[in-house]
């Protein structure tokens, strides 16, 4: 039998609501160092990949590996229902049944809630994600995550155009990034300057810049990964025109969770 | 404008 425990229940909560809009299953892997989890979005434009070390437990346990594909969607309800402080406990069998347990247990009150999640297939993944240099980019734009859900707000407002998915184009340009996405009855453009200001020192916006780039990305897209944002204080943003544009956040240090999105050209 | 390609063409199966 084998029995990762750990005791992040809201950290996966909030993954869990920040992916289930977007990607319908997962594929899961636990190993002694840690968990992967990768996942496709039904129109194959982008995968997110979160990687957790086995560090970033406060108790993590996983003798050998277990990896299965699970519906995000069931999953988020099943967490839901958990407590924050629960201890969580998955099991899968030995024999390789089609099934996967996952307990919930709360210390406090006394209380043990267990789900059972069938096998699902992972749309593909997991793949292997090559490591692409910084000097690949044309641009990387780093800023504070409360800043760029602000900015996917905004762009929101128009966002709603009809019949076609609503986009975003962002361009970099002269040192600075400009977001603009157009609705049925308006546009909407924000624009960001480098900042490194002494009394914020830690919440600058840097934007490094080779050449200029735009790209077009559908807002879902940023919608979702603003969401995933909030696991961290920090967002990078990679754009290139010739390699998937990627949405990282860092975990303090432990790990992230990245968006590879396929570029497409403004 | 271009089209938008697969993800997956970027990366390879195990």
């Amino acid at each position: 039998m084998l029995e990762p425990r750990l005791v992040q229940t809201t950290f996966f909560k909030n993954v869990l609501e920040a992916l289930s809009d977007l990607f319908i299953e997962a594929h899961f892997e636990f190993s002694r160092t840690g968990l992967e989890l990768q996942a496709i979005d039904t129109s194959r434009v982008a995968l997110v990949a979160l990687v957790l070390r086995a560090e970033a437990f406060n108790h993590y346990l996983c003798d050998r590996g277990l990896s299965m594909g699970l519906n995000l969607a069931d999953m988020a309800k099943a967490f839901r229902c958990a407590n924050n402080d629960d201890i969580i406990t998955i099991k899968a069998e030995e024999d390789w049944t089609d099934t996967v347990t996952f307990t919930f247990e709360s210390p406090e009150d006394g209380e043990i809630l267990e789900f059972d999640f069938d096998f699902v297939g992972s749309n593909g993944v997991p793949l292997e994600i090559p490591e692409y240099q910084e000097s690949e980019y044309q641009a990387i734009v780093r800023m504070p995550s409360a800043k760029f859900m602000r900015i996917c707000k905004k762009l929101s407002s128009f966002g709603d155009s009809g019949d076609r998915d609503p986009v975003v184009i962002i361009s970099v340009y002269k040192e600075r990034v400009r977001s603009f996405a157009r609705g049925k009855t308006g546009t909407s453009t924000t624009v960001c300057l480098q900042t490194q200001t002494v009394d914020k020192p830690k919440e600058p916006t840097l934007i490094e810049m080779k050449e200029e780039v735009s790209l077009i990305f559908d807002l879902k897209y940023m919608n979702s990964f603003s969401k995933a944002s909030t696991l961290s204080d920090q967002v990078t943003i990679n754009l290139s025109s010739e390699l998937p544009a990627v949405f990282e956040c860092k975990i303090a240090e432990l790990g992230y969770i990245r968006y590879y999105i396929s570029p497409r050209k403004e | 404008g271009a089209k938008q390609g697969s993800i997956m063409s970027f990366f390879k199966k195990p």
